[in-house]
């Protein structure tokens, strides 16, 4: 018997979205994962990369817009949430905003001036 | 300083490699300075090990104990050099290949194909991180990387990108005086940066991100390194 009293109402992120299944972008999708050789080893877990998929073609479009000299599009890390992306290809440690290194090692200042 | 500058023309930059799925960019920023700063003083490219940073390298920096490099897990390319001024230098990729996990450190110090001397980091002043550059040869940087988990190519130039988050180490290689800006409608100057995530993504694995603004935090890690062949 379904608790009444307590129900998620939330969005959940490995929920499957049948929606997005026959539609234009699981074809993107469908062409991505051909083109970066991408394989996912279960049902769900496709479906759940497909949802990241198409909210990072959103990204994608915002991302243009927020920078038009540039082309932004679907790259090999398409099918990656923007933690994971971080966490997997980026790593400069956390140095809270400083510049990390030795005090008193910055470089004498070059004459630049003409 | 010229108006155009780029040390792949000149031979000062290795192919471009694959870090995989490792938060090792710190350890390829690390060598890619070093690669260039042997290729000044001596004129040979050498392509140097990122593995050995990550296996064996476990530097923190002196101001941030916790900032301490990790393998996969991340690391400053500031701590780098001070591993490796200890260490004693740094294998080539070839007698210590990368495999883009951290594994047992095999470094043998009879291996060592480039020593460092020393390093320091460049003045928050994009003059002066050209000036180092023509100078000293490629630069370790560390920037943003939000908008390049979306980039595929042109002059990237984001109206708002955080220069807090620093969180990517890539290798500044040179610069350009004209890249159209199509928001501005005019040719902007840009700077040309190797990233490590091989030639599939961006140019050719390169990116170009809009010179004078401070964008994404560019001139906030700026390095440069001095280095000495092995004897």
């Amino acid at each position: 018997v379904e608790d009444l009293t307590i129900r998620q109402v939330t969005a959940d992120n490995r929920r499957i979205r049948p929606n997005l299944l026959g539609t234009h972008t699981e074809s993107k999708f469908r062409l991505f994962m051909s083109d970066y050789g991408k394989n996912y080893s279960t049902r769900e877990e496709y479906i759940h990369r497909l949802g990241i998929f198409a909210k990072n073609v959103l990204k994608a479009a915002e991302h243009q817009m927020m920078d038009p000299s540039a082309v932004h599009g679907v790259t090999q890390f398409s099918d990656l949430t923007e933690e994971e992306f971080k966490r997997m290809y980026t790593g400069v440690a956390d140095v809270g905003g400083s510049r990390g290194g030795t005090v008193g090692a910055e470089a004498p200042m070059v004459e630049v001036d003409g | 300083l010229p108006e155009d500058f780029d040390w792949r023309e000149k031979g000062g930059v290795t192919e471009v490699k694959n870090q995989g799925a490792c938060g090792s960019c710190w350890a390829f920023s690390t060598t890619g300075a070093a690669e260039g700063a042997h290729f000044v003083s001596t004129g040979k490219l050498l392509s140097l090990s990122e593995q050995q940073l990550v296996d064996c390298d476990q530097a923190c920096d002196p101001k941030d104990k916790k900032a301490c490099d990790n393998g996969c897990g991340g690391g400053l390319m500031t701590n780098a050099y001070e591993y490796l001024m200890e260490a004693g230098g740094l294998e080539e990729e070839r007698s210590y290949p990368y495999t883009g996990k951290r594994g047992h450190c095999k470094f043998d110090p009879e291996k060592v194909a480039v020593r460092v001397l020393n390093f320091t980091t460049i003045p928050l002043d994009e003059n002066q991180i050209a000036a180092n550059l023509v100078r000293h040869g490629p630069l370790a940087v560390g920037l943003n990387a939000v908008f390049m988990q979306t980039y595929i190519g042109g002059v990237s130039c984001p109206l708002i990108c955080s220069k807090r988050n620093v969180n990517h180490g890539v290798l500044l290689v040179g610069y350009g005086s004209k890249g159209f800006s199509i928001l501005r409608l005019s040719n902007k100057p840009y700077w040309i940066i190797k990233n490590s995530w091989g030639k599939k993504w961006g140019e050719n694995g390169y990116y170009k991100l809009c010179r004078g603004h401070d964008i994404c935090g560019i001139n906030s890690m700026v390095s440069a390194v001095a280095t000495q062949v092995s004897s």
